[in-house]
């Protein structure tokens, strides 16, 4: 099983890649990839062995096929499909973000409390009122939800999740949520980089 | 020096302080926090370490205290003062963003090349055209940039904020960029997040 750590990296070893794809370099090695991120090539090397792909020696890995086994091992071909909640400002730059779909993740629909936003379509996707999150979710069966509400709000948000049937909770409020153990959350935690750019600027 | 984990841990301690705080509550261990947050006692313990306090046997930390001081070593209640460059869609999110000035971060001016949005006003921040952004930069000091344009033009960015005396670059384009060594870059990468939980869902 990946570690977390080089879960997280191995996006970052993506980007690389299209890049070289991009210049139409056809083979890479680890420590060229090392060399442009500012990593070890011992790093790199140890989080691509649990990628599904055998690199030639000397030549290193053909770009498209690493870039391709990676995809897979991150499921970013398939599509899983995401209800977002809080359609305030964060919200709509998230509904504006297009890449996530090359992520294999779509916003297939947005809710809200204010019922102003109500019927209100953003960047192809539609708000509803927050009342119709539980029964879209299970005529739709979506289990990954989007949380971009206020911090005092966000638990609220997450119980109605819960109950829904969603399996997976994407937290953008900076709010500890409070969920049953097989629920996965993931936090998106601004301040932790604000404290480390502060830290390193002194 | 304290080390990157334990740096981006001590927001989270903090959030953790300041809903014990509502609650009134005068002391807390690191065994307290520890469960709150899912962490060992023993990490808890390290993180604070690298604070300037001292916690009393059996009861803990004063919670008020333990929060100032993560504060003030975070440098929270100083205020940098930053330009951003690119307000579309994520860059007015952050413009609205009223929680980074607790965070010590105060987003002056905001710069964008397109012509339509020089002069206009986003949650009180100015927009200027990018042509403007070294003289401003000069003329008013500012150390940090946040880049929220689009990948391909994030490099073009940065060299200018290079250029214009910029030491510190918050960047949320998924693009590596290219600067001199003594210039810091924190990347935000919302991919290593999905990553992560689509991993945990599988
Ligand atoms: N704006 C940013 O760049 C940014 C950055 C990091 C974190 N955040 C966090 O993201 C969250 C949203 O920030 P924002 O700036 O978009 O705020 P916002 O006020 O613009 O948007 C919040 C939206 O959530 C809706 N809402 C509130 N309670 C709700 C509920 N119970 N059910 C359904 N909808 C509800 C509101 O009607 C509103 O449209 C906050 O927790 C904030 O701390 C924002
Ligand atoms: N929208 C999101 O939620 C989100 C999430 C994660 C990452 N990102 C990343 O953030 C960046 C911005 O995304 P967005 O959705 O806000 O895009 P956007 O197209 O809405 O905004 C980009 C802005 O940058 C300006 N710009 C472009 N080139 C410029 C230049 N050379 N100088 C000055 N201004 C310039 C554009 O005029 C525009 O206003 C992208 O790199 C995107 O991948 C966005």
């Amino acid at each position: 099983i990946i570690p977390e750590p080089s879960l997280r990296r191995l996006p970052l070893y993506h980007q690389i890649l299209e890049l070289e794809l991009e210049n139409n370099t056809e083979f890479i090695s680890c420590s060229k990839i090392a060399e442009m991120l500012d990593f070890t090539p011992i790093q790199v090397r140890k989080d691509l062995s649990y990628i599904n792909l055998i690199g030639m020696p000397k030549k290193g890995y053909k770009v498209i096929e690493l870039k391709d086994e990676i995809e897979n091992f991150l499921g970013w071909n398939r599509n899983d499909e995401a209800f977002l909640v809080g359609a305030g400002n964060l919200g709509k730059a998230l509904l504006s973000y297009a890449k996530l779909k090359d992520k294999g993740l779509t916003i297939t629909a947005a809710f809200d409390k204010n019922k102003n936003l109500a019927g209100e379509n953003f960047f192809g996707v539609t708000v509803f009122d927050i009342s119709k999150f539980q029964e879209l979710t299970y005529r739709m069966k979506i289990h990954i939800g989007i949380i971009t509400v206020p911090a005092p709000e966000a638990q609220k948000v997450a119980d109605i999740m819960v109950k829904s049937g969603i399996r997976g909770i994407w937290n953008f409020a900076p709010s500890k949520l409070n969920v049953p153990e097989k629920i996965i959350v993931q936090d998106v935690n601004l301040s932790s980089y604000l404290a480390v750019l502060s830290q390193k600027l002194k």
